[in-house]
């Protein structure tokens, strides 16, 4: 059974793209078969596969979604370098979420979409838009985890609520199995007290669920989509890099008991 | 004449509310009459005002934005320290773009809504959500201008391209004045050569609609919202307080031609 992990916050600037991106490549450097899918109009993931132009690929999530007869094959990619598939998304997703709105089930689209493919995967990874809407949704549906990734600053605190809340209303409705595989808490910096009472202040409220490793503040992250690598193979020896290898051993660990 | 500025950029996580809340506060430091609305329905810029729990309030700006007989002035707040008006925001807001959809004239119902309010102010200051969906689309349509916060990473860049694409579009069909007053560079990283040569590529690319001012990263702004206050009362000497207010001065002198 392929685990299937949401990454997910509606708070912009967290660190999404880049925690979908490098778990994804520390389970692929992990030996996994992984699939790395892009739900953002934004295309950050794609970029940071090494797709130049998003904007000029023929077959996107966009028509996977949005098209009956489009199969998710027929849109995935592979990147070499990083070691894993992935669907790849360009700005046409965000006409998506209007035109799925009428639609009959209309929040299991990509579940539905995703089936004939994840047979061949260990592990999907689905990097999310920074909002609640239909594509996010469809997102939690079609996972099987979520994992949160959470700015330690104040900011970053306030939106956790209203996301448990969907992922509880999901899981009532749409997708019983739904856990949260965790907190992760992201561009901290170390050197300042903010960061510290922020991440004290997670662990207090939110306990166990709060993975037991943290993600340091690094340059080195905002360049890696440039170079079309992810952390991993842009700088293998950093602190960043080994982070996300203890997550995915982390994760692997776990086996989907959430 | 009232100008009203809209603070956009679909990227998440740039300074969108911080500037919002922080030019805001600047141009009411300076002697002019101003009014902050929050479309965002994260609440972040009402957060930020000292409202402890936006979801309490009664009337926001999704009662203005959904409801045809209630009126902006009914969702009006002040905040005494900061010294300015704002219109409130909470979850619910995510539900007006659903609703909006099928309505006639979907775009121009915040510009409507606000005209009976803006004699009383000389500027009103949105802060927009991380996308580029209906709440952002009405902003820019009740806009005169928009200021754009870039953060000074790859990442950043990105979406540029497809932000000025949809302001063309809506000064083509909805909103003939709306120019760019700005692209305001923000969390840079001084002691980092990646943000110089973003700035350095933004600054080729963009010319002169960059503002000769940039913002620093600092964390004083990630603990502004934890008090309720904008940088300028937190910290009012510090290097963010004075960039902010830099650029509340060169808005005003810019005078509305953009
Ligand atoms: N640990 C880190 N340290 C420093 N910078 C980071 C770190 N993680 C991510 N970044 C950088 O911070 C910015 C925001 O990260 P990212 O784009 O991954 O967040 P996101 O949540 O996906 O944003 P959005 O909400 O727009 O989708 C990017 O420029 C990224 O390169
Ligand atoms: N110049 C700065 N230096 C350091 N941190 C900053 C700066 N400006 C804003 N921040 C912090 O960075 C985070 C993101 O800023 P902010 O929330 O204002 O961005 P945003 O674009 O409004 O995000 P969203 O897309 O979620 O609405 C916040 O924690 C904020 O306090
Ligand atoms: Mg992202
Ligand atoms: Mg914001």
């Amino acid at each position: 059974m392929t685990r299937v992990i949401a990454i997910a916050n509606q708070k912009g600037g967290v660190g999404k793209t880049t925690t979908a991106v490098s778990l994804a490549a520390g389970l692929a450097d992990a030996g996994a078969r992984v699939l790395a899918i892009d739900l953002d109009p934004q295309g950050h993931l794609t970029i940071n596969m090494g797709v130049r132009r998003p904007d000029e690929l023929e077959v996107t999530v966009y028509n996977i979604l949005t098209e009956p007869a489009t199969e998710a094959s027929e849109a995935r990619l592979h990147s070499d370098p990083i070691g894993l598939d992935f669907l790849p998304a360009n700005i046409e997703l965000s006409g998506a979420e209007l035109q799925l709105v009428t639609e009959f089930g209309r929040e299991s689209v990509l579940q539905e979409k995703l089936a004939p493919l994840l047979p061949d995967y260990d592990f999907a990874v689905i990097d999310c838009p920074p909002s609640l809407g239909l594509l996010c949704v469809n997102a939690l549906v079609a996972a099987t985890e979520v994992i949160i990734p959470l700015q330690c600053e104040y900011f970053g605190m306030k939106g956790m609520q209203q996301l448990q809340h969907t992922i509880d209303r999901v899981r009532a409705k749409l997708n019983p199995h739904l856990t949260i595989a965790g907190i992760l808490p992201t561009i901290y910096k170390p050197r300042t007290l903010h960061s510290q009472e922020v991440l004290e202040l997670v662990k207090e409220r939110y306990g166990a669920q709060v993975y037991d490793l943290r993600i340091d503040s690094s340059i080195r992250f905002a360049e890696t989509p440039l170079a079309g690598l992810s952390i991993l193979q842009y700088a293998p020896d950093s602190a960043g890099a080994r982070a996300y290898r203890t997550l995915a051993r982390t994760v692997m660990a776990a086996g989907g008991e959430g």
